[in-house]
């Protein structure tokens, strides 16, 4: 994935089975955010992996006060690269156990 | 640690907690 300066983790051990999972946000390069951000630590939350849209979730973060708006497409794609990560390790898991 | 906790108008629940140990001890 491309270094966006936004790193994304799991927050909590992926059991493969629950569609909505902890994750963990934070800024580890600043100088790839264009505007400010609310420099607090990490920001952790909940994604559906079958309902949520990276971007949405991304823009909610811009209106409770986080990040710029001109950010929001950076945090978007960082939450959508550890999500593809994410769900192609679980169909990977499927894969093997098939 | 303290946290605190911010929550969207769409219901999503945002909670800001310190960065990871392991992550600081890279940088």
């Amino acid at each position: 994935a491309e270094d966006t300066g936004v790193r994304v983790e799991l927050a909590e051990e992926d059991d493969g089975k629950k569609d909505c999972i902890a994750l963990k946000l934070w800024v580890e390069d600043h100088k790839k955010l264009k505007g400010k951000y609310k420099e607090s630590g990490a920001i952790e939350f909940t994604f559906d992996l079958e309902k949520d849209v990276p971007e949405v979730v991304a823009q909610e973060m811009v209106e409770s006060g986080f990040f710029h708006d001109s950010d929001a497409k950076t945090v978007g794609k960082s939450i959508r690269d550890r999500v593809a990560l994410i769900k192609w390790r679980r169909e990977r898991t499927v894969s093997a156990a098939v | 640690s303290a946290t605190a906790q911010v929550v969207h108008s769409a219901g999503r629940r945002f909670i800001v907690c310190p960065v990871p140990e392991a992550r600081l001890k890279e940088q």
